[in-house]
């Protein structure tokens, strides 16, 4: 039962899918699964959607762990999928949210990284995919959007942690989203999370030309990190990805901004100072739950203000 | 599983931009194979890197000839995986 798994605790892939199939089976009014694609390595890429009814409801796209060594976002993710489970029909905001729009979450968004964690090195990032003519194996996945890609803010250097792929969509792990959402055509907010620093960050990170809706996004994001350090006084940075951290080109926000989904983010999660990607499983849950405080904040935002 | 024994992760302050491009010019070094968790962003902001074993002497001493100041956030993350594979462990003998 997903009322006796245990939030607290780091889990496998195996693990995550048992999961989300459990989440199904115990709310098929509320919760499908929906297979968007397969990994390099074969592996199936899973959506969950959460949707109370509705043809092609406008929708929220929440991604973690596109970085496969950032666990806390993958966990998060999971307590995320249970929480809007538990809180639909008692939340009136969570429930006015699911009444007009879908939610839909990918919990392992890079799964052939995530897997390589558990059984080779912790410390992967990239995805799996093999690059002819280098040993150097896999892509920052982070990197590869059809956003500035090839501008400064990645590498062209297969080796690099921040590799960029041979060209924009190379990977299966990303084209299967950029397809979902092209296909979708009613995605209304996207945030993708990470971590570690404690940023919440919005477009652009290819160019210092400010997104055409700075303004509003700024005004946003303070939002959502008030309600954040609500709830424990955690400390978020927010501000454009260029002007908050560097030049980072072919990121996943940039693109969906580009695409017209007004209400892009990207979170980077907790930073005790102390343990970076390898936070403590005891962490877990108060993560969780401040980084949905910010989540709810931006979806209420996205229901009462349609474009 | 790949070893990580006496890895450590640093955590570097640069206190200016010319502080920040030599922290940089440390990423092109390959031979060190070192692993930037936070990259170089600016004056101020932390940078950590984990630095294999074998580069920890040449990492420290580019940095204090530089005047680069550091801590060590992590002392060795080999001993922190065991931790995390440890309770990992304990809860599926749990759940069991």
């Amino acid at each position: 039962s997903t009322d006796t798994f245990s939030y607290a605790t780091y889990h496998t892939l195996d693990e995550i899918y048992e999961f989300t199939d459990l989440l199904v089976a115990e709310h098929p009014q509320l919760v499908s699964k929906i297979q968007i694609g397969n990994t390099f390595e074969g592996r199936p890429i899973y959506v969950l959607k959460f949707s109370t009814g509705g043809n092609n409801r406008p929708a929220i796209w929440i991604d973690t762990g596109i970085h496969s060594r950032e666990w806390v976002t993958q966990a998060s993710g999971i307590w995320f999928a249970k929480k809007i489970t538990e809180d639909y029909g008692q939340d009136p905001v969570l429930t006015a949210i699911l009444d007009s729009m879908d939610i839909l979450l990918e919990i392992v968004t890079n799964p052939d990284g995530f897997a390589y964690t558990h059984s080779t090195n912790r410390m992967w990032r990239k995805t799996r995919s093999r690059t002819q003519g280098s040993l150097c194996i896999g892509v920052d996945p982070n990197r590869n959007w059809d956003a500035g890609f090839g501008e400064p803010g990645a590498s062209s250097n297969p080796c690099s942690e921040t590799y960029r792929g041979k060209f924009a969509n190379s990977e299966v792990e990303v084209k299967s989203i950029v397809d979902f959402v092209q296909n979708h055509g009613n995605i209304k907010a996207f945030i993708s999370i990470h971590s570690y620093s404690q940023l919440l960050l919005y477009p652009y990170g290819y160019t210092s030309v400010p997104a055409p809706n700075h303004k509003e996004l700024d005004e946003l994001a303070k939002s959502a990190v008030t309600a954040l350090a609500s709830l424990y006084g955690t400390k978020y940075t927010y501000g454009s990805i260029i002007d908050t951290i560097y030049q980072a080109s072919g990121n996943t926000v940039d693109w969906t901004y580009n695409q017209g989904i007004k209400y892009s983010f990207t979170f980077e999660l907790r930073d005790t100072g102390r343990y970076g990607f390898l936070l403590p499983a005891s962490q877990i849950i108060p993560t969780a739950k401040e980084t949905w405080l910010a989540l709810l904040t931006i979806m209420e935002y996205t229901l009462n203000h349609p474009y | 599983n790949k070893n990580f024994v006496g890895h450590q992760v640093l955590r570097i302050f640069a206190a200016d931009e010319a502080q920040v491009q030599k922290v940089k010019e440390l990423e092109d070094l390959e031979h060190l194979q070192l692993d930037f968790w936070r990259d170089p962003a600016g004056a101020g902001i932390p940078i950590d890197v984990r630095v294999p074993f074998l580069s920890i002497q040449s990492v420290k001493v580019f940095l204090e000839s530089h005047g680069i100041s550091y801590e060590i956030m992590i002392e060795d993350v080999q001993s922190l995986l065991e931790e995390e594979q440890k309770q990992m462990s304990a809860f599926k003998t749990r759940a069991r």
